[in-house]
């Protein structure tokens, strides 16, 4: 059910979409925020509210809305602890001429997704998540690199869906790669490679080893140091 | 040590290979640790197969983990290692094929070395590429230069990516590891990381080990 619109500055619109305009890209966001999961453990949507804008043959919705994660007692299955049952999200779906892009996806729990738009050194160095709406180059940039990204590690994807999920996880790795660099003492760079459409959670299950940390292994006799030697 | 060394430059290490799909990477740095010792006390560089310790290694969990110490016990318990042209990497574990009448090198031991950085450095250019296990922190993203992410980013307490180190040396003043990857030549700088030396950065000197051909 949307929730009444807050006052507005001159250029932006009102979030005034009355819940019909809402539904197609409300819909397309939770399917993309679902992505994976099995039956039972889908979270559905609560409040909504949105706005739209005109950008070159499409629209860009911009949603707020609030998820409710079922009740879940099984951690390997939904990734979220029980206790944080309501999320605040927010999407940006790009709908051109039918066809739906999430460009954006921000959710946290309801009570601590306020502390975290607060931090002020957070946005400073991520100067692109400033700009709310995205600039109207933003997407298509974004696509462009993304077209190259496949193009390079020579990528396919099975649906549609997939590479709109994939681009957004695309997207969301820049950003942490932005942040890894920001945090780098070395004189590493960091960036697209040909993991940049895995998750986190793909890439450490597929390519990384836990049973390093989990089991001491065989004992071995100390090696003499070189000078003994 | 010496100021910098690199076994590339000497012919102890073969090409860069790639993982796959697979959490195989201790397959990989142990086998590129036997490659290095079979090439400096036997003198033959071999590029030697890491599927065979997918299969045939029970006490590791193919491309789920392993152990660079448990491998080294397999390959002396299995009788040694065939090459890699003779048993091929899939990528996934299969039904063990290993003969021993294939088999083209042995190993007699293997040793955990110190966690002395500098020690490291004079083993290895003593005594040939080193087996070592990091925590892979930034590595998704990583293209290239000299890595040092913050400690509490990269601890050392959560290792999860078998490696080999196969140099060292210094880059306008900061001292690194040249570090052989296991995930493509078309990661990193042609396949290798390159990480902070001195400081324990990710771990590099918790589980570093060799195996010992006589």
């Amino acid at each position: 059910v949307p929730v009444p619109a807050e006052p507005w500055t001159d250029d932006e619109q009102a979030w005034d979409l009355s819940s019909s305009e809402l539904l197609a890209p409300a819909r397309f966001a939770l399917d993309m925020y679902n992505y994976g999961r099995a039956a039972g453990t889908r979270a559905v949507l609560g409040a909504i509210r949105g706005r739209v804008r005109r950008v070159g043959r499409g629209s860009l919705f911009s949603l707020e809305a609030t998820v409710e994660e079922p009740l879940c007692n099984d951690p390997l299955v939904c990734p979220l602890p029980m206790s944080n049952k309501t999320m605040l999200c927010s999407f940006q779906v790009l709908d051109e001429l039918g066809k739906h892009m999430l460009l954006r996806r921000d959710c946290g729990p309801v009570n601590t997704k306020v502390t975290e738009y607060g931090n002020e050194t957070f946005s400073s160095f991520l100067p692109l998540l400033n700009k709310d709406p995205l600039p109207q180059d933003f997407s298509a940039e974004m696509a462009t690199v993304f077209k190259h990204f496949m193009t390079t590690y020579n990528r396919t994807y099975k649906s549609r869906e997939e590479a709109q999920w994939r681009f957004t996880v695309f997207t969301r790795n820049l950003i942490r790669a932005q942040k890894i660099q920001a945090l780098d003492q070395g004189t590493a760079e960091y960036g697209i490679t040909k993991f940049s459409d895995l998750t986190e959670e793909e890439f450490y299950t597929i390519y990384l080893n836990p049973v390093l940390q989990k089991e001491p292994g065989r004992k071995m006799s100390l090696a003499k140091s070189i000078n003994d030697l | 040590a010496p100021p910098e060394w690199d076994w590339r430059k000497k012919g102890a290490v073969t090409e860069v290979k790639d993982q796959g799909m697979c959490g195989s990477c201790w397959a990989f740095s142990v086998t590129g640790n036997v490659e290095g010792q079979w090439f400096l006390n036997r003198g033959t560089l071999l590029s030697l197969s890491e599927q065979e310790l997918l299969d045939c290694d029970k006490m590791d969990k193919a491309c789920f983990g392993g152990l660079p110490s448990n491998a080294y016990t397999a390959i002396k318990d299995l009788g040694g290692l065939e090459t890699e042209d003779d048993y091929s990497y899939q990528g996934h574990v299969q039904a063990c094929s290993f003969s021993a009448q294939r088999a083209k090198v042995y190993i007699n031991d293997s040793l955990e070395l110190s966690k002395n950085e500098n020690k490291m450095a004079a083993w290895l250019a003593q005594k040939g590429p080193i087996s070592v296990a990091i925590n892979a922190f930034g590595m998704q993203f990583y293209r290239h230069g000299i890595a040092h992410p913050l400690r509490p980013l990269c601890s050392p307490w959560l290792i999860d990516h078998a490696v080999l180190l196969v140099g060292y040396g210094n880059r306008s003043n900061t001292p690194y590891w040249a570090i052989k990857n296991s995930w493509g030549s078309n990661w990193g700088e042609e396949g290798y990381y390159y990480l902070y030396r001195g400081s324990g950065a990710c771990g590099v000197n918790t589980m570093a080990s060799s195996a010992v051909v006589n």
